[in-house]
């Protein structure tokens, strides 16, 4: 019963970076007695991103996000942050500073953005009416392949139409045009640098991740709260 | 549980991210 699917084309990630998109990692600089402590951290969206910059701020700050506002927690270039984080646009020499990079399994992740992002019991409606149109142009397919949720505004995608408006944008080798939730995971934190050369590469799961981010970023893990749950 | 096209087409979307860095995961 198994599917043959032509192949994809091989998607040319040199052209994609002549673009000039500019990967979503972070340096976060640290006082470290007269100098500063330099690291990058990286992950992508659906990768846990939210806890992790979390504890990223617990870890910086010795006490958890204490607002309920807007900025949130995920926006590490507001003053919130005190001008530790800023977005890292120079690669060269990277592999002088420690380096952090989250990974998720690629299927697990895809199937999570669907859930949260475009299905039609979406839990996120303002992404939801945002990105089912995106996903539909990109693919080049007519609204009328969507469906209509009953519980808010605008249009919703069931799992096969989803997947299909994934493979047609992979088949136009557009991939490179998708949201941050679809992005493939290579074409973000490993952009510029290949996953060998960063110091950590691991997954929101693993038991000691917290413990690799506080020992990247701080230079030390306290072994307090190793475990990430 | 997805269909066996749906598999397929996950399994073509993400080869390459598993080329990438499947030994990390």
């Amino acid at each position: 019963d198994k599917v043959i699917l032509p192949p994809l084309p091989h998607f040319k990630v040199s052209v994609f970076k002549s673009t000039g998109f500019k990967p979503k990692a972070w340096t976060v600089k640290v006082p470290n007695g007269n100098q500063k402590r330099e690291s990058v951290v990286c992950y992508c969206a659906k990768c846990g991103s939210t806890s992790l910059d979390s504890e990223l701020y617990r870890i910086l700050f010795g006490k958890p996000w204490p607002y309920s506002d807007w900025p949130w927690v995920q926006n590490l270039d507001s003053k919130r942050w005190k001008g530790l984080i800023t977005q890292t646009t120079k690669w060269k020499n990277f592999e002088q500073s420690p380096s952090f990079a989250v990974v998720r399994d690629p299927k697990e992740r895809l199937l999570s953005a669907f859930r949260s992002k475009v299905r039609c019991q979406s839990n996120n409606l303002a992404d939801r009416k945002r990105l089912v149109p995106q996903l539909l142009k990109l693919a080049g397919l007519s609204k009328e392949s969507a469906s209509k949720p009953l519980d808010g505004p605008g249009l919703c995608l069931n799992e096969t139409i989803y997947l299909q408006a994934l493979f047609m944008i992979h088949e136009k080798e557009l991939q490179g045009r998708l949201d941050a939730h679809f992005l493939p995971q290579h074409l973000n934190c490993f952009l510029n640098v290949p996953p060998s050369k960063w110091s950590i590469v691991t997954t929101i799961g693993s038991a000691k991740a917290i413990c690799d981010l506080e020992l990247v970023v701080l230079g030390k893990s306290k072994g307090e709260s190793c475990s990430f749950a | 549980t997805l269909s066996t096209i749906d598999e397929a087409r996950l399994d073509a979307i993400t080869r390459e991210e598993y080329s990438i860095f499947g030994s990390y995961l």
